[in-house]
């Protein structure tokens, strides 16, 4: 469970970070 | 599972929801209450991708001149905002009691927030992206519209030297959006829908030559040349309305999230 959790957050930085870089490939 | 509308939307969103799915079905597993890990790094990490990328947005809120793109992302924003404080608090929760119940719960709720407030403003973007799309095919319908003064050989090449590059960038673009597109059907309509207008294009160039030298020769043949001209433009001009509904269809529905 605890792989899970941290493998999840982890994914979620991820997702984040790449929604940011479209926003930022969008935007230019 | 939901149906992600792009390819891009797809590739980040699908990773993060599988996860998200695997979880709560960890979770409820371990309802009888297993000792959660301290999440604290991993939840610091998320809070700073998450203050990264407000920042990114409002900075792209305050640049852009699209009013729905302006009014679409804050909400989206402020959902992501509000689920990373979800994951802090549980985070604090779990570090006080890790069979803590309650964080388990606010784990889970912070990720689909975050997940769902990432959806929302990627859909924001992928439709202000989509309108760009729209404008030139509008403009494209506008050259068309003026077809009709068309007639000396100048104004036609006039016509010609303004048109081609509109309609070669309605093409790229298009063809663009259709190859981003996860919906088999709406690809092929739009596959379909711009190899007619590629087709038609040459056929009503031809078509407004024939009706400028019929015009200049006079007699009966001018009311054939421009009715074969006017019937040119309707089809190239429907070829486009198809394009410009098709590409605002969507099988997207946020509510998936929920």
């Amino acid at each position: 469970l605890r792989v899970g959790w941290e493998q999840l957050l982890t994914a979620i930085a991820r997702n984040i970070n790449e929604t940011e870089n479209q926003v930022l490939t969008r935007d230019a | 599972m939901p149906v992600f509308h792009t390819k891009t939307i797809e590739g980040i969103l699908e990773p993060v929801a599988l996860q998200v799915s695997k979880l709560v079905i960890l979770h409820e597993e371990a309802e009888d209450g297993n000792a959660m890990p301290d999440l604290s790094y991993a939840v610091h990490v998320v809070k700073n991708a998450v203050d990264n990328l407000v920042k990114v947005g409002y900075d792209t809120i305050n640049n852009s001149d699209d009013q729905l793109l302006k009014q679409d992302m804050p909400p989206a924003l402020q959902r992501v905002e509000e689920a990373s404080l979800y994951l802090i608090q549980a985070s604090d929760m779990l570090r006080a009691d890790p069979f803590s119940a309650p964080a388990r719960k606010k784990l889970i709720e912070g990720s689909r927030g975050i997940l769902g407030g990432t959806s929302a403003l990627l859909l924001a973007f992928d439709e202000s992206e989509v309108r760009k799309i729209l404008r030139i095919c509008k403009s494209v319908l506008e050259y068309l519209a003026i077809t009709e003064v068309v007639d000396s050989m100048d104004d036609l090449v006039t016509f010609v030297k303004n048109l081609s590059p509109v309609i070669t960038r309605m093409t790229k673009e298009v063809d663009s959006r259709e190859k981003e597109l996860t919906h088999q059907v709406h690809r092929e309509m739009l596959q379909r829908s711009l190899e007619q207008v590629k087709q038609l294009t040459p056929i009503l160039i031809s078509g407004i030559k024939i009706y400028v030298i019929s015009k200049q020769a006079g007699g009966p043949a001018v009311q054939d040349a421009q009715d074969n001209r006017d019937y040119t433009v309707q089809k190239v001009s429907n070829e486009i309305h198809e394009i410009i509904r098709v590409l605002q269809l969507t099988t997207y529905d946020e509510d998936e999230w929920d």
